[in-house]
């Protein structure tokens, strides 16, 4: 995209190739493009047509940041839920999360409540012991919600800032385990009304249009308050991140480019339309 | 739905005699937005329906069904084709044992297909060994073992600095207790982490393997065509197996691996319990990636 270029059929063609290449789907690269040619109106050639639809993207993401308010920002120990399809990097960022947390000498517990997969609790072991964290786990194969309420207890007995819950991997075509997040959602309720405060859904940076399909379902078991992005150090894009956070009205809170403990980042809507369209 | 679709644009060529390339063009963008739907890659769906024009353009309408018919069976026809044939055939080694490597993204669900290999084969008689090369993720290695004793299969570990040094030392195990064939797990990597990508092209200089399978997550969007285009480039894999196929995703990846790469889909990963293993079959597919 050479300086100079004018908003014509030839751009918005090019736009169009490379927001479909970077898995933004078609309803939503049809939207963007048409709030292109009204912001270029209204812009009347003052700024880059790629600035300006850095400027359209961000913006889009911005009315679903704007839309949420921080739940119950004080009250201790706020409930942290990661959630999502099998393999996006849930408890892997649940690692990065407990030592964001720990930076800010916060007090952090994580519970394991994936009881499922084979070394689940294990691998979630040596991210505490690399954060310095307490964890809370069971058996291999005992009730996921269970867990997550003993270690909702522990964390209040323990005065943690933070708790966060790992939970297993499932797709949302899975009516029975749906039930199960639930119910996972619906025992900490019990405990405390407001729990838990922060739901995420992790999406790989990979998943192409059924990343809709997946936060939509998530959300009708169990609201989702967030989202995280991970493997944005591949090459893909997220594009779908665009119709996601459209559609649910819910803002990404991280990014994850890397598997090491550092590799996390607040989300930045300048930063990820960038590189959308680089 | 795509016979919906289609009869609409076709509803004019009623009376008509032949399939007109106008027409023609006029359903096939439709076609075209079912695909990228489907998360087929954007050059993929387009050359691939410039070969559907090539073969649509010129017939004759059948009397007997509606063009819009027509057409769909000549790009079921053409997908089905592209997507290869039906053969999960693995190739066995001159001199054993046979090695398979198994390669693939972060968290596409190689591990879980070793374990499912090492199953399918010792239901076939064979006497596999499960190697936990994943020297890297945490618990990598415990995750074989558990999957490894669930289904009575052996599985080596060993507590190298490097993987390719823990695969000759998995060979000299194999030799030494008759086990075959050998089934790798390696760990998960981005094509582009050229230090990782060079360890698997060492272990495949090293092993020899008959087989190398490139693991892929059926819910992969256009970025497919990039991983599997390098991974390809790499270290020219036989095979590749589409998992989490027992979600809703349209799998469009399927059609895009197969493009850029020519090699076959071998198996389809369909759950998380061992024996969720199954034979590719293109046309079904591709009436799922049609919709
Ligand atoms: N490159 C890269 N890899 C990541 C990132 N986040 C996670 N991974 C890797 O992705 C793989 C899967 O991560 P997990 O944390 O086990 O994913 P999960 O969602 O908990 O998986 P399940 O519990 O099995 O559903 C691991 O190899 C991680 O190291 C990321 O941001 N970048
Ligand atoms: N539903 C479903 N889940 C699957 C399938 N195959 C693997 N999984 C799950 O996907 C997640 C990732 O699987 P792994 O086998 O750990 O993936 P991996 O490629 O070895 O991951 P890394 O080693 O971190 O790169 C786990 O939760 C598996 O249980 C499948 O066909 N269907
Ligand atoms: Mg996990
Ligand atoms: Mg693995």
């Amino acid at each position: 995209f050479k300086p100079g270029r004018k908003i014509d059929d030839e751009l918005l063609a090019e736009l169009e190739e490379v927001l479909l290449s970077s898995d933004v789907g078609w309803e939503t690269t049809d939207e963007l493009l048409s709030r292109l040619k009204d912001a270029a109106k209204e812009d009347r050639g003052k700024t880059e047509p790629e600035e300006l639809m850095r400027q359209v993207i961000a913006s889009l993401l911005g009315e679903a940041e704007a839309a949420t308010e921080p739940a119950d920002n004080n009250e201790k120990p706020r409930v942290i839920l990661v959630v999502g399809v099998n393999g996006t990097g849930k408890t892997t960022t649940i690692g990065k999360l407990a030592h964001y947390y720990r930076q800010q000498n916060k007090n952090v517990m994580l519970v394991a409540g994936d009881t499922f997969r084979a070394a689940a609790i294990e691998q979630l072991k040596i991210w505490a012991e690399r954060t310095g964290c307490q964890m809370v786990s069971s058996m291999h194969g005992a009730d996921a919600a269970a867990v997550v309420y003993d270690g909702f207890e522990s964390a209040i007995n323990r005065g943690m800032d933070y708790l966060i819950a790992d939970t297993a991997g499932r797709l949302h075509t899975k009516s029975n385990l749906m039930k199960e997040l639930e119910k996972v959602a619906r025992v900490l309720k019990k405990k405390r009304e407001t729990a838990p405060h922060e739901v995420l859904l992790v999406l790989d940076a990979t998943t192409g249009q059924n990343g809709l399909v997946q936060a939509k379902e998530f959300t009708r078991a169990i609201p989702i308050t967030g989202l995280v992005l991970t493997k944005i150090d591949g090459t893909a894009k997220g594009g779908i991140l665009l119709s996601i956070s459209r559609t649910l009205n819910v803002p990404v809170k991280f990014v994850g480019f890397g598997e090491g403990l550092d590799d996390l980042a607040v989300f930045d809507a300048d930063t990820f339309a960038a590189g959308l369209l680089g | 739905e795509l016979t919906q679709k289609l009869d609409k644009v076709f509803r004019r060529l009623r009376g008509m005699g032949i399939l007109s390339e106008t027409n023609i063009h006029n359903a096939l963008r439709d076609v075209r937005r079912v695909l990228l739907e489907s998360d087929v890659n954007l050059k993929v769906a387009r050359d691939f329906l410039a070969r559907v024009q090539e073969r649509a353009v010129g017939q004759e309408v059948i009397g007997s069904v509606s063009p819009a018919q027509q057409v769909i069976k000549i790009i079921f026809d053409e997908m089905v084709e592209l997507l290869g044939g039906e053969s999960a055939r693995l190739l066995v080694s001159p001199r054993p044992p046979t090695v398979y490597m198994v390669v693939g993204l972060q968290g596409s669900g190689k591990t879980t297909f070793c374990a499912k290999l090492g199953l399918h084969l010792k239901t076939k008689g064979r006497r596999p060994l499960l190697v936990a090369a994943d020297l890297q993720r945490p618990a990598a290695q415990e995750q074989l073992e558990i999957l490894a004793e669930s289904i009575g299969v052996t599985v080596f570990r060993e507590k190298a600095n490097r993987a390719p040094d823990a695969c000759e030392a998995a060979m000299d195990y194999a030799r030494r207790n008759s086990l075959d064939p050998v089934i790798i797990d390696t760990a998960g990597r981005l094509h582009i982490d050229q230090v990782l990508m060079a360890e698997l092209e060492e272990i495949q200089q090293r092993l020899s393997p008959a087989e190398i399978l490139f693991v892929a997550d059926s819910m992969t969007g256009q970025d497919a065509v990039n991983s599997a285009k390098a991974f390809y480039d790499k270290l020219q894999f036989s095979g590749a197996i589409l998992t989490k196929l027992d979600g809703d995703a349209r799998g469009g990846a399927a059609l895009s691996i197969r493009a850029v790469t020519q090699q076959p889909i071998k198996f389809i990963s369909t759950g998380e319990k061992l024996d969720a293993l199954e034979v590719f079959h293109p046309s079904r597919m591709a009436s799922r990636i049609l919709g």
